[in-house]
């Protein structure tokens, strides 16, 4: 069987309650920047990290990993890239 | 706009139209195969005016002579690099022309002499850049549910590798884009999300395992070569929906359309080429009725999809009536008998959908053998607002462990004795991961009974040497029945489904019927007087009713359409565009109304809000009345704001009690001695604390527990206790920096709880531990100032 690693990359997927200006504090709290809401999903938004490697097989830890302790953060995903293949 | 409702053929100035065979019958040497009617859509003139596709893909080439018209910067942007100018990147090789060639098959102007026509070439066409750069779960997300009130057809002609070895979908971000899409998209009518089947056929890979195609969300789109037979690209599965053409063999003719750098490609393959295709007649459909639903939209594919000559040795006929193939799904698409269809539709009944949780014994899958499972389904017959008498979608949800997920095949028989294949062997996948709660997809059922025996059977063909000792487990698995409790058609919307003759242009050159030459039978809805050919659209007199369409075709019918009210004489009127049934055209004429607007009784009129003191009731469409003394509410006995002089009480409006009391349904009462306000009786019902007390956790207490901190922060000034971060055991405030003492294992450091070991012994190999510490203590090594940056902090803490 093949081994298939997992890429990591240097943004979040959030879900953060209390509308925008709540996850940019959160986000400018622990060093990322608040790209936006993540298309038409609501309270979802995309969250990037310039300062943590942009490809990596391991997920990302440091400081900013905190950010998943905030009260007002429901759910945080790193994002993995994904072999999409056009037909 | 051109008018072609009474043109012969069609003819557009742009050179490739001659050769586009799939939209045309481009010579006389031989009867055209059953072609796809797009022209039979047109000439009731549909070319998709006012509906908004999306292609998701590498972006399209906006300045593009044949999409320029068309392009649609609101259906745009770039999710790649973060902008809204979805321009593909150039290189040498031309990589990014892919979202190019499919935007065209939609949309590509016609007539501007340049090159191609698209099968919709007055919609208007986007494209979402982002195969060109990391694929991630929130780039899919965002691309799927990129401005959805605007954009009606999302087009997809990629997903996880066709390589026969894939199990793979969309991840949480994704599925719940979809999710939203159908709910929320279109405004509430569900946006349409159409999806290339998959290229794997080479790979015998099994198109079950794309969780994209396989999702009761997408319509799944196969190709079929211009002769009807089998591409090699295809893959079988039994969550495809329909079929449209595309390439075949190297000799058979392939797809035209737009192509990088402002050219045009007679070379476009696959079934990237196909999902476009579906995409465009879709748009032609939503035209013909903008009041489609998402399931709408698949109920007419549905019955209108013709096996007619399509090549496969598993069509059956399903309980229902419908063909159906793992390779086609229903069939070829059939423009014409799509938008006809749309025209005259009646929203079908509201989605229910039963979880059936079958029996969770493990089972061994014994090599060379079947396991087989019997589920006797009631389709949640007692339960109303799940009961699904008849099918839609069936899903599979199933765990199974196994040495070589490969050699397994599943198959699924309805209670009505419809046999689908979920799964097929794939040659290459020597996975050992199984299935874990992944989702087998089939439409083979789509308006058979619900109730009665399912039975799941999973075989295992061994197909190289294996690992026999440890055998595969059916592990559980469950079934998940969507569909409707009443019958999904109106009776406007029931005929029979006969597969429809079509003449070729050889044998009738006109595509028309000769008043003078026919002698054959009349509709039973034309009168006496007769009729110049057989349909309902050729009487010379109607026996009862009869409506207009667009292209000022008379049609007789036994009662006015759905839309339409009876108006003089024998004429069917339109009703005003949101009313589903009315007493006269104006808006303030509606007796019902079409889904997502609902009925104002007092106005007769169809509104999306609801006026204050009512609410609105989304099952019957109307706009309910809220309950006495409420001013706005959600339902009947759900109030959410009341009249002057009234407060809420939960969910009731009632007289506004002094601080310190409340009001138990009958007049005040005063709040227990603990409370300073409160909602109810005892120490339970306190809101705020009167002095000398403070909240904590919904009760009144003198002081904070162990792990509460004393919130000064609460609203007019009363105290409440909040729970100390999670990281804390004792805490002066909110948040991990204000720790006052730690869990076990943990230490205090300015503020914040951290692990115990928080430096390492000097070979760096291992955390400080208490023998390491007691090591260092022993030998007094923290007096050495050379140490004391390396462990004596942690070991200090130790003690």
């Amino acid at each position: 069987p093949v081994c298939r690693t997992r890429v990591y990359t240097n943004h979040w997927a959030v879900k953060i309650a209390g509308g925008f200006a709540e996850a940019d504090r959160i986000a400018s709290k622990y060093g990322f920047i608040n790209v936006g809401q993540i298309g038409a999903l609501k309270d979802y938004y995309h969250f990037y990290h310039s300062r943590t490697i942009k490809r990596s097989v391991l997920s990302s830890r440091g400081t900013h990993s905190f950010i998943s302790m905030e009260p007002k953060v429901e759910w945080i995903q790193q994002q993995v890239v994904k072999k999409r293949t056009k037909r | 706009d051109y008018d072609l409702s009474h043109a012969q053929s069609t003819y557009f100035n742009d050179p490739k139209w001659p050769s586009m065979w799939y939209m045309h019958c481009s010579d006389n040497t031989h009867p055209c195969q059953s072609d796809m009617n797009i022209e039979g859509a047109w000439k009731r003139g549909y070319t998709g005016k006012n509906i908004v596709v999306t292609i998701l893909d590498d972006g399209i080439e906006r300045t593009h002579p044949d999409l320029m018209q068309n392009y649609d910067a609101l259906a745009s942007c770039d999710v790649n690099g973060n902008d809204l100018d979805p321009m593909p990147r150039y290189d040498a090789s031309n990589e990014n022309k892919h979202g190019t060639r499919c935007a065209g098959e939609v949309a590509a102007t016609a007539n501007n002499s340049h090159c191609t026509v698209g099968i919709a070439f007055n919609a208007k066409i986007g494209g979402v850049r982002m195969l060109d750069g990391d694929v991630t779960d929130m780039v899919e997300a965002k691309s799927v549910s990129y401005n959805p009130q605007h954009v009606h057809i999302y087009s997809a002609s990629w997903g996880p590798d066709d390589d026969g070895k894939t199990v793979d979908g969309p991840a949480p971000l994704t599925r719940q884009a979809f999710e939203n899409g159908v709910r929320m998209g279109r405004r509430g009518l569900g946006s349409v999300f159409v999806w290339a089947s998959g290229n794997g056929g080479r790979s015998k890979d099994h198109c079950s395992c794309d969780g994209y195609t396989n999702s009761i969300y997408t319509i799944s789109i196969s190709s079929t070569a211009e002769s009807g037979k089998k591409p090699w690209y295809l893959e079988e599965c039994s969550s495809t929906l329909a079929t449209t053409y595309s390439s075949g063999e190297s000799y058979d003719k392939k797809i035209i359309t737009t192509d990088l750098r402002q050219r045009c490609t007679d070379n476009h393959t696959g079934t990237s080429a196909s999902a476009p295709m579906a995409a465009g007649i879709i748009a032609l459909a939503l035209e013909a009725n903008p009041f489609l639903t998402w399931r709408d939209v698949q109920h007419v594919i549905v019955r209108t999809s013709r096996a007619g000559h399509l090549n496969a040795n598993d069509w059956k006929t399903n309980a229902a009536g419908f063909k159906v193939s793992h390779l086609y799904g229903f069939g070829l698409m059939d423009a014409e008998a799509m938008v006809m269809e749309a025209e005259k539709w009646t929203t079908v009944p509201q989605q229910h959908v039963c979880v059936e949780s079958t029996d969770r014994q493990i089972k061994t899958i014994r090599p060379n053998s079947a396991v087989r499972s019997i589920y006797k389904a009631s389709g949640c017959s007692d339960n109303p607002n799940h009961h699904v008498n008849y099918l839609e979608h069936v899903v599979v949800r199933i765990t199974i462990t196994h040495p070589r997920r490969g050699d397994l095949a599943i198959y699924l028989t309805s209670p009505s004795g419809t046999r689908s294949q979920l799964l097929a062997n794939r040659l290459f996948d020597h996975s050992m991961e199984g299935f874990k709660n992944w989702e087998f997809m089939t439409i083979h059922c789509w308006g058979e009974r619900a109730a009665g025996d399912w039975v799941l059977e999973v075989y295992d063909t061994p197909s190289q040497l294996r690992n026999f000792k440890t055998p595969g487990k059916l592990k559980e698995w469950s079934l998940v029945l969507y569909g409707t409790s009443v019958q999904p058609y109106s009776p406007t919307n029931e005929f029979p489904k006969v597969e429809r003759f079509r003449y070729s242009r050889v044998e009738d050159p006109t595509d028309d019927y000769g008043a003078e030459d026919y002698a054959g039978p009349c509709d039973p809805e034309c009168s006496e007087v007769g009729c110049d050919g057989p349909g309902p659209d050729h009487c010379s007199d109607c026996l009862h009713y009869y409506y207009k369409l667009k292209n000022n075709t008379r049609i007789c019918v036994s009662s006015c359409p759905p839309g339409h009210f009876h108006a003089d004489k024998k004429r069917c009127r339109k009703c005003a565009p949101n009313c589903e049934s009315c007493f006269g055209s104006h808006g303030d004429q509606c007796l019902s109304c079409k889904y997502g607007y609902f009925l104002n009784e007092e106005t007769s009129s169809c509104v999306t809000q609801c006026p204050d003191g009512s609410y609105e009731d989304i099952k019957k469409n109307v706009c309910g009345k809220c309950s006495e003394n409420c001013k706005a509410c959600t339902g009947f006995h759900n109030c959410t704001e009341c009249k002057g002089g009234l407060s809420l009480q939960g969910s009731r409006c009632s007289i506004t009690c002094e601080d310190g009391q409340f009001f138990n349904g009958h007049d005040c009462q005063p709040c227990h001695r603990f409370c300073a306000t409160c909602a109810g009786a005892g120490a339970d019902g306190c809101i705020n604390c009167t002095e000398g007390y403070v909240m904590e956790e919904g009760r009144c207490v003198q002081s904070c527990s162990v792990s509460y901190y004393l919130d000064h922060s609460s609203e007019g000034g009363y105290k409440s206790c909040k729970r100390c971060d999670n990281s804390c055991l004792t805490c002066n405030g909110p948040g991990f920096k204000n720790c006052s003492s730690c869990p076990s294992g943990y230490l205090l450091d300015l503020g914040t709880c951290q692990m115990g070991a928080i430096c390492r012994d000097a070979t760096e190999e291992s955390w400080a531990e208490g023998g390491f510490c007691a090591l260092v203590k022993k030998n007094n090594l923290c007096q050495r100032k050379v140490l004391q940056q390396l462990c004596c902090k942690t070991c200090t803490f130790q003690g």
